[in-house]
């Protein structure tokens, strides 16, 4: 059902990719980064795919580890948005996580539901 | 396809209809208001052709049943937009109705004018919401509406049929739709 390789390729470079400035932009230094790597900032990519339902995980474990929480949500992320599920940041999954997005999360919809309740 | 948990609709009967309206203290300035309301009225139409749900704008914002607006930053509701890119906006699930844009982005309605690299259509956005404030959550299909993510200059505003048979699951069909015209719109689409 999924086709061996995602159909969106990676934005094109010469894009928005070389502005400054917008949000998530910093991701583009975790490409090829895998599990056991320390990265400066890489709490803020287990930050993102918090809020986003990938990732259960206390504030204590937002380190700059790639560790194995850090693995899992990434291929649970590549598994839900049809990418090709590597458990690794290579260039298309970080073009995919860089990409403006919804703020609605992917996998705990009912983020705005409980709001309702409050 | 998906849901948000629980399932929720708006539990009217059927044919329902929907008043929306647009905050008067939460707007943007780089689009006219008569571009942006353009902009929604097509959104809203992709959904009221395939499912039996009419939408009415309305200007009395404290009664409609879906508000919108264009927010910065925090903005009371525990997600607060983050600048240029990044979250776009978001909506509630049914009845709640509520549609919040990030004020910071450079929305567009046109990108033969808006020559900016960052540039997001308003139209695709309105549509992917207007999913939400209906029952629909994200879905794995990339071409579909419903995909969680779009890019600068991109433009996604035809419903793919995963859309169509999530919302009709929820809704029924709009008698006036049929698959068939939707297949020969995508042939024609293709060999154009």
């Amino acid at each position: 059902r999924t086709a061996p390789f995602p159909s969106s390729k990676p934005i094109n470079p010469t894009s928005y990719h070389k502005i400054r400035g917008y949000t998530w932009h910093e991701f583009q230094k975790f490409v090829d980064a895998g599990r056991g790597n320390k990265i400066n900032g890489i709490s803020e990519l287990k930050k993102y795919f918090h809020r986003f339902g990938y990732l259960k995980i206390d504030s204590l474990n937002f380190t700059d580890l790639f560790d194995e929480h850090l693995e899992h949500a990434l291929i649970k992320y590549q598994e839900n948005l049809g990418l090709l599920v590597n458990g690794k940041l290579d260039e298309y999954t970080v073009s995919q996580i860089i990409s403006p997005r919804c703020g609605v999360s992917d996998s705990a919809p009912k983020l705005f539901m409980h709001a309702t309740r409050n | 396809y998906a849901f948000f948990t629980g399932k929720p609709r708006w539990s009217r009967s059927i044919p329902i209809t929907l008043t929306y309206a647009f905050s008067p203290d939460y707007v943007i300035n780089s689009l006219s208001m008569s571009e942006i309301k353009d902009a929604f009225q097509r959104a809203f139409n992709h959904w009221a052709s395939v499912i039996p749900v009419s939408f009415w704008e309305s200007n009395d914002y404290g009664f409609a049943d879906i508000k919108i607006g264009f927010y910065k930053g925090d903005h009371g509701d525990g997600e607060p937009f983050d600048g240029l890119l990044g979250v776009l906006a978001h909506a509630f699930s049914p009845e709640i109705g509520r549609f919040h844009l990030d004020a910071a982005e450079t929305w567009a309605v046109d990108f033969e004018r808006e020559k900016s690299d960052v540039a997001i259509d308003l139209e695709s956005v309105a549509t992917h919401e207007i999913g939400h404030l209906l029952g629909l959550a994200h879905t794995s299909v990339q071409e579909a509406v419903m995909y969680p993510s779009l890019k600068p200059r991109e433009k996604k505003v035809d419903l793919k049929i995963d859309d169509i048979k999530g919302i009709q699951a929820l809704y029924g069909s709009n008698p006036n739709f049929s698959y068939q015209d939707l297949l020969e719109s995508d042939t024609s689409t293709n060999s154009g």
